[in-house]
């Protein structure tokens, strides 16, 4: 089963052309293994990303060094997901 | 398992096989009222089950509503089991689904995509595709979203198969696709198609794959408006509405875009909740709420087929 432990979900709300764009070029870097939940749409429309842990530092400091501002939306999503799965275990019980 | 659909737990998510199991307490409880079909099979040759709820007749005009079609949106076929539940509990006492149901019959796939659904709880929890292997492809799966014959391939899809929107060798390759092309082919008479994902609070129509706009723009935006209003009311739940492509972004190849052009007037999209703090890891306790709100819309959408024969 695959895990998510340190992986983190960032939005980033594009408040300009020049933002968007630098956004929708993250799609393409396949290297970085990004998970779009909510894909670039436009202007003001939030975009959430999963990003596994290994490529957490080198996005933000893309980010950053690109003047886009972003929050974190979920921490841990392994933590999350163990979560979801006592729910469903308490609730099978 | 439990023993009846009144003991089951519908603010909890729950396994492909228990979710099969309570259609087929479902369908044992209510024999005069619930079938279960079996449409098709998918890539991993699971049972591809749609439940018809009807008060007799034959090839009555019929009512659509599938969930699951992208397996990590648990939050859809949890929706898709509670309102099974509801249009059993309620097909007498509600003005407006007895009135429905008087004439016209009501189809709903809980699980669309069941092999997505099965490798979410067994291997990957964000999968979102199917799990068909294409000669030529290094990654598995297609997004059933961008599979459909209405602008397939064009952009608002990729032909890279590793990607999330990779939309298949051709059109209807999947099998999970490929079923419900037949099934609404063969009924023939379906004048009503909502197709139910999350997340991020929209209710769509068509067209995704061109910026045309459908003939029927205007009484589909304002029935969105009419729907978003009664979901609003409940809980307060902010949506958005319009077509696919002017709302979020062009995606060929889509669900609704093929049933509208197969003459489907009445063909939406919803994006059920999270307000961007879950994502797709929506907690179980927000499943109720969640369906609660998404079935008010979708009375205000039943209520206009019905008023609105074609």
């Amino acid at each position: 089963t695959e895990t998510f432990v340190g992986h983190q979900v960032l939005r980033i709300i594009p408040t300009s052309d020049e933002e968007l764009q630098k956004v929708q070029e993250l799609q393409d870097l396949e290297d970085l293994q990004l998970d779009f939940w909510l894909e670039p749409r436009g202007l003001g429309l939030p975009v959430d990303v999963r990003v596994p842990f290994p490529s957490l530092q080198p996005l933000k400091v893309h980010l950053e060094a690109n003047g886009i501002s972003y929050s974190i939306m979920i921490e841990d999503v392994q933590e999350l997901l163990e979560q979801e799965q006592t729910e469903m275990l308490r609730s099978s019980r | 398992l439990p023993l009846s659909t009144s003991t089951f737990d519908y603010s909890s998510y729950h396994t492909l096989d228990e979710i099969y199991n309570f259609m087929d307490l479902l369908v044992a409880e209510n024999p005069n009222l619930v079938s279960k079909l079996e449409i098709g099979r998918s890539t991993e040759n699971r049972p591809l089950y749609v439940l018809k709820f009807s008060k007799g007749g034959s090839n009555r005009p019929a009512f659509w509503i599938d969930t699951g079609i992208h397996s990590r949106e648990w939050v859809t076929q949890a929706s898709g089991v509670w309102f099974a539940k509801k249009i059993v509990q309620d097909h007498e006492n509600d003005q407006v689904l007895a009135s429905l149901l008087d004439t016209m019959d009501i189809f709903l796939e809980i699980v669309t995509n069941p092999d997505g659904f099965a490798f979410t709880h067994t291997k990957n929890r964000m999968w979102r595709k199917t799990r068909s292997k294409h000669s030529g492809s290094i990654c598995v799966g297609v997004d059933p979203n961008r599979n459909w014959d209405a602008g397939f391939g064009g952009s608002g899809a990729s032909s890279n198969p590793c990607s999330e929107t990779y939309h298949g060798p051709y059109a209807n390759s999947e099998p999970e696709v490929k079923a419900i092309v037949d099934f609404v082919k063969s009924h023939g008479n379906i004048k009503a198609f909502v197709s139910i994902h999350s997340y991020s609070q929209l209710l769509l129509y068509p067209y995704g794959y061109t910026r045309t706009p459908v003939p029927d723009q205007k009484e589909l935006h304002e029935i969105s408006e009419k729907a978003v209003a009664a979901l609003t009311s409940l809980y307060g739940t902010q949506y958005k509405y319009g077509s696919i492509i002017t709302t979020i972004y062009q995606a060929s190849g889509g669900t609704i875009d093929w049933t509208y052009d197969q003459g489907i007037k009445y063909s939406f999209t919803f994006e059920l909740r999270d307000t961007g703090r879950y994502g797709f890891l929506l907690p179980a306790k927000q499943i109720i709420p969640a369906a609660e709100e998404t079935w008010l819309a979708l009375q205000v959408i039943m209520q206009h087929t019905l008023d609105n024969p074609y």
